[in-house]
């Protein structure tokens, strides 16, 4: 099991689309 | 060409805090529509309750430790393996404080009618939210006033034999009933610390918007020094029926997003009810555990070229969590990454480990510093290009890895 944590995640608008069953990035967001 | 590409510059003034005046509101804004409330940094200058003394980066790396064995062993739990409920190989030393100290990101949210204001930690791996409320026996100090629920005309305590109350049961989070059948929960961490209370329901408001009946716990004690800082309290946002985005799915939509502040001193947001268009996306991993959301790494780069790592390395999934500070890869994936980033640092000299790191560099009287960009590849070929604040932590590569390939 790989953990991606929260420092990756900077700048980096996470989305969680539960609905849509996805997981999403938009960088250079923040 | 394929330098710039494949490099980035980090500038050495930004491994540290600058000075910033908080006074100056930054402006906050969602790329999508739904509600959008600021996210900032627990322990940074511009948080609402700002610490008097945060813990240095050995501490939260020692923290983070036990966040990540914690979602490990739970995951690992609800998925067929021994779980939480075997004796964990993680000794949690007294002095650890809390399991909640890797939490880094805090939003402001009013609750009641009329609302007060509360500050409250973000958690993706957890689902019940949970606030302090008067009279709470034994809780910590907060900066904000105690929510007095006798103060709200929307406030309701669930009855024992209400469904939100059957539920929580469900979900391993109820505690029995109160003398007067009030419907009592009990959230617990990774450090064995505890909180319990009355499962309640009142308004919420988020930013100009608000969402009726939101249901949390009213915390009245907690045991294990729950949160050592001035928080009031935390607000569940995993995929359980519980938290959060899932109690707003069916008014503001199933989706929610977030900006994580780069810097201590920076600001981000978050959404629920996000729109879902503009970005790059992979399947969404769900398991038993309803808490977590999963994804399927599949490669990672580094300096514009993929590692030679198999893809079985990662089949056993990887979960996005807000709450851990550090990305844990499987052993052999890490190997790899570390071999190929100090292959792309020569021109800095190795310093020494520093708590879970093990690729450190020496920077000093080095500036600008170029370092190799690392992406991480997610199933459907989403590339995910990450910030040099992503990459480097102080002054180390800012990667770990599990203790096995299977763990």
């Amino acid at each position: 099991l790989g953990i991606i944590g929260n420092v990756q995640q900077r700048t980096i608008e996470v989305l969680y689309d539960v609905g849509g069953g996805a997981v999403g990035f938009k960088a250079g967001a923040c | 060409g394929d330098n710039l590409r494949s490099y980035k510059v980090l500038h050495a003034g930004s491994l540290k805090s600058a000075t910033v005046n908080c006074s100056q509101p930054k402006a906050v804004s969602s790329s999508s529509g739904g509600v959008t409330v600021p996210l900032h940094h627990r322990h940074g200058p511009c948080s609402p309750v700002p610490s008097t003394e945060a813990p240095t980066l050995e501490e939260m790396l020692r923290r983070d430790q036990f966040r990540a064995a914690y979602i490990t062993r739970k995951y690992s739990g609800v998925m067929g393996g021994a779980g939480d409920v075997e004796q964990s190989d993680v000794t949690v030393p007294t002095t650890l404080g809390t399991s909640l100290g890797t939490l880094e990101y805090l939003i402001t949210v009013g609750i009641g009618s009329p609302a007060m204001t509360q500050t409250m930690l973000i958690d993706t791996g957890s689902d019940v939210s949970w606030v302090q409320c008067k009279p709470c026996s034994q809780c910590h100090t907060q900066a904000d006033s105690l929510f007095d629920p006798s103060s709200s005309s929307t406030y309701s305590a669930f009855p024992c034999s209400s469904s939100a109350c059957t539920q929580l049961r469900q979900s391993q989070q109820g505690n029995g009933c109160s003398s007067g059948s009030q419907c009592q929960y009990i959230v617990k961490y990774g450090d064995g610390s505890s909180g319990t209370g009355t499962y309640s329901s009142d308004k919420l408001t988020l930013g100009s918007s608000s969402v009726s009946y939101f249901q949390f716990g009213c915390s009245q004690s907690e045991s294990g020094n729950l949160l050592e800082d001035q928080t009031d309290g935390l607000m569940g946002l995993g995929g359980g029926a519980q938290s959060l985005a899932t109690q707003t799915a069916g008014t503001l939509g199933k989706a929610f997003s977030y900006c994580l502040p780069p810097t201590p001193d920076s600001s981000g947001f978050l959404t629920l009810g996000a729109a879902t268009s503009g970005f790059a996306k992979t399947q969404m991993l769900r398991s038993s555990a309803p808490a977590y959301y999963g994804v399927l790494l599949e490669a990672i780069r580094v300096g514009g070229r993929q590692l030679n790592i198999p893809a079985s390395v990662f089949s056993a999934k990887s979960i996005m969590d807000s709450g851990t500070i550090i990305t844990r890869l499987p052993p052999t994936a890490y190997s790899a990454l570390s071999a190929a980033f100090k292959a792309g640092m020569k021109q800095y000299p190795p310093a020494q480990p520093m708590g879970i790191f093990d690729t450190c560099f020496n920077f000093s009287g080095q500036s600008p510093i170029n370092i190799p960009s690392v992406a991480l590849v997610f199933s459907g070929g989403v590339v995910v290009d990450l910030a040099t604040d992503g990459i480097i932590l102080d002054s180390c590569l800012a990667f770990a890895a599990n203790s096995d390939d299977s763990s």
